[in-house]
């Protein structure tokens, strides 16, 4: 299916540490 | 502790690679000489790096433009997939630029990159905001003006997206009106 993402699931990861 | 699920070390992929460019207006120099390619990504961690460490729209220059694209079109009427196309377009205030300029920018690259507009993301090809004395614009590109079906669903969902009042009508234009306009006002297609 598509893939699709919701903005708070998107948000979510704006200051995560970088991943590998 | 060492033992971690495999989520936390895969990245999120998005449904498409997307190209952000950034237009810079050198009157030396042409129109394509001023459009760079910055990055390319396809994945949520990412668009965020990428996002986290670029200029917002209200620090850029008069006459600056970021463009997000799908990887394989270019931010150009021109462009095959663009040029039977057109725009939302959102014409915005001088004062708009303290308050909304940024967040509005921000929630559309969101809705491109997260497929926000279901089905009718595939007609979506990428998003502009021009940084302009006169008002800033923020539109959506899509690839064929007379898919009705597609750019209403695009338009309605992106205007309840920035909570813009039901009142102010957002218009979508086609590009061949754009380009061959004569005045500086262009016909809209559709509105919402």
């Amino acid at each position: 299916g598509k893939r699709q993402y919701d903005r708070d699931f998107l948000l979510g990861f704006q200051f995560m540490p970088a991943c590998v | 502790t060492a033992v971690t699920s495999p989520e936390q070390y895969i990245k999120h992929p998005l449904q498409h690679r997307w190209a952000l460019w950034y237009f810079k207006n050198d009157k030396s120099k042409s129109w394509t000489e001023n459009l760079r390619l910055i990055s390319k990504f396809d994945t949520v961690e990412d668009f965020w790096a990428l996002y986290n460490h670029i200029q917002q729209p209200s620090k850029l220059g008069f006459g600056c433009d970021y463009c997000l694209f799908k990887d394989g079109i270019k931010p150009m009427w021109e462009d095959d997939r663009n040029k039977l196309g057109g725009r939302w377009l959102m014409t915005l205030s001088k004062q708009q630029r303290h308050n909304d300029l940024d967040r509005y920018w921000m929630e559309t690259l969101l809705c491109l990159i997260g497929e926000s507009f279901d089905e009718a993301s595939e007609d979506v090809c990428g998003a502009v905001v021009n940084v302009r004395p006169k008002g800033d614009k923020i539109s959506i590109w899509t690839g064929n003006c007379q898919n009705r079906d597609a750019i209403m669903t695009i338009g309605q969902q992106y205007k309840e997206r920035l909570s813009i009042p039901i009142k102010t009508l957002i218009g979508y234009q086609s590009h061949d009106d754009t380009s061959s306009k004569s005045g500086s006002t262009t016909k809209n297609m559709y509105s919402v």
